[in-house]
């Protein structure tokens, strides 16, 4: 089964 | 003073329909060069950028930057009270509490006028850095569409996997599995329907179909989709705009 990751691992919050 | 006056209401209705049932608040960044937003679904999967330039307006003024914080149910309501082919304008004070919208039928001399309250959004704002993605494709907007609705009939996942010869669509569930091979190819009289593929090294991502059945919706504002990946990032799928863009990011699934 794969695992959903999310946008702010991804991308800086400002 | 913000006032943006498009040529037709169309174009607005689109781009609001294009992103409308993924996020529901959004603020929308109006500047000199044109208005700007941004927003990411409530699970933090996927993310909306959308750019309209001045272009995209038949007259554009914004004297200072302003921000409007759209309910976007509410704006479709009141957008589904214009007609397509009235000119539709945006009016906005410096400070605003309000926004208002005019649709014009220059033909019939009909003007209808609604004003939308402002929401005060408190949204974080994603920097998104310029990428090297490994792959670009481009096809039409259509074909993709089918793709993903009808393979998302089977799993709620869907991966897409490039080669330098083939882009492949596939999904596995319960049911069964189903897979849709494309190949590149250039249609010169319809450019439109052509397949295009540039690549770097292969590619072979796995996404929700829930995100990508809401990134399908962007279809009608363009013919064709851009979708660029890259095995480190999140995908951009990309609408074009005759004067700007409607983009997703999507984060990717990956084993455990």
């Amino acid at each position: 089964n794969k695992e959903q990751t999310k946008l702010v691992q991804y991308y800086v919050k400002t | 003073m913000l006032e943006a006056k498009f040529e037709e209401a169309s174009l607005f209705k689109r781009i609001i329909d294009g992103f409308k049932d993924c996020v529901q608040l959004v603020n929308f960044q109006c500047k000199e060069d044109g208005i700007i937003a941004q927003a990411v679904d409530d699970s933090r999967v996927l993310l909306v950028s959308l750019e309209i330039g001045v272009e995209a307006f038949q007259e554009y003024r914004c004297d200072r930057p302003v921000t409007l914080g759209l309910d976007l149910n509410s704006l479709s309501k009141i957008l589904r009270c214009g007609n397509n082919t009235d000119t539709l304008t945006l009016i906005a004070e410096d400070t605003p509490d309000h926004i208002g919208l005019v649709f014009e039928d220059n033909k019939k001399g009909r003007v209808a006028e609604y004003i939308l309250k402002l929401m005060d959004i408190d949204a974080d704002f994603l920097k998104i850095e310029e990428l090297e993605y490994e792959t670009t494709i481009s096809l039409p907007s259509s074909e993709f569409s089918k793709n993903v609705r009808d393979l998302s009939q089977l799993g709620d996942s869907l991966s897409i996997a490039v080669t330098k010869d083939n882009i492949k669509f596939s999904t596995e569930g319960d049911i069964g599995s189903g897979s849709v091979l494309l190949q590149p190819f250039i249609n010169m009289e319809k450019p439109q329907e052509s397949i295009k593929l540039e690549m770097e090294s292969p590619v072979d991502l796995t996404f929700g179909a829930k995100y990508l059945l809401d990134i399908v919706k962007g279809s009608v504002l363009s013919e064709t989709i851009g979708i660029r990946l890259s095995s480190e990032a999140p995908a951009l799928f990309q609408f074009d705009l005759a004067s700007g863009f409607l983009q997703f990011f999507l984060a990717p699934k990956f084993n455990e």
